[in-house]
């Protein structure tokens, strides 16, 4: 099977 | 004080059904710059990020930098009340509640005003850096989202590959497997009919189809769509806004366990 990473693991706040 | 003035006031109908099944409330954004919107779904696995720069608009004063928050379901309700070739005009006081949408028709001959309450959202504004993408596919926005529908009713993610061959669009389910393969062809009658391969490296990578089916509600904003793909880095699905700015759309891939 596969996961769903979040798009917040990606880009940080600001 | 805040006065926009759309003439081409479809525009905002059709961004409002192209984002307010993914995410529910959201801070429209409006400086000298334009009106914007960055938000994400409650899942936090999708975001959308909207510009309309005010060189689009007829009239777009904005005095000073302001945040609106908005129910994006009550805004789309609002402006389906406007017709298709209504002008739109939005306008806000400096510290109020409200936001006045205001339709007229082409022939002045109706005027209407809307007004909605203004919401309070604590929402987080993610910083997304410029990358270099290892493919980017442009394509006609419509096969696109047939291709979304399509695999759908097969399968519940997408696996997008791209090689030298051209785009692959595959799925599998209970009933079986699936696979799209679109080819570079620019050898069209017209250019947004063209699919365009730009290819750094080869990339594959897993999506969940019920976000690219969300996404391709902004078909109706652009012929055309591009799909910039990197290994590990959250694929952008973008709808170009005609002279006025763009709809993107960032999804995080899905990972082998």
């Amino acid at each position: 099977g596969s996961s769903q990473t979040s798009i917040t693991e990606f880009y940080r706040s600001t | 004080m805040l006065e926009l003035r759309l003439v081409q006031g479809s525009l905002l109908k059709k961004v409002l059904e192209a984002v307010k099944d993914l995410v529910n409330d959201a801070n429209f954004d409006c400086s000298a710059t334009g009106f914007s919107l960055q938000a994400m779904d409650s899942s936090h696995v999708a975001l959308v990020a909207l510009l309309l720069r005010s060189e689009g608009f007829e009239h777009y004063r904005c005095d000073r930098n302001i945040s609106m928050g908005m129910n994006l379901g009550n805004m789309a309700k609002m402006l389906k009340c406007a017709g298709n070739d209504d002008i739109i005009t939005l306008k806000a006081d400096d510290g109020s509640d409200v936001v006045t949408f205001m339709f007229e028709s082409p022939t002045q001959d109706k005027i209407a005003d809307f007004e909605m309450k203004l919401m309070d959202i604590d929402s987080e504004h993610l910083g997304i850096p410029e990358a270099e993408y290892h493919a980017i596919v442009r394509m006609p926005s419509s096969e696109f989202a047939r291709i979304c529908k399509d695999l759908s009713s097969i399968g519940d993610t997408v696996v997008i590959s791209v090689t030298k061959e051209g785009v692959k669009f595959s799925t599998r389910g209970d009933i079986g497997t699936a696979n799209i393969v679109c080819r570079q062809n620019t050898t069209v009658d017209k250019p947004e009919e063209a699919t365009v391969i730009e290819m750094n490296e080869p990339v594959s990578l897993t999506f969940a189809l019920r976000y690219f089916n969300s996404f391709t509600k902004a078909t109706p904003l652009s012929n055309t769509v591009t799909l910039s793909l990197s290994s590990e880095l959250p694929v952008v699905v973008e709808y170009k806004i005609a002279e006025m700015g763009y709809i993107r759309f960032y999804l995080a891939p899905k990972i082998e366990d």
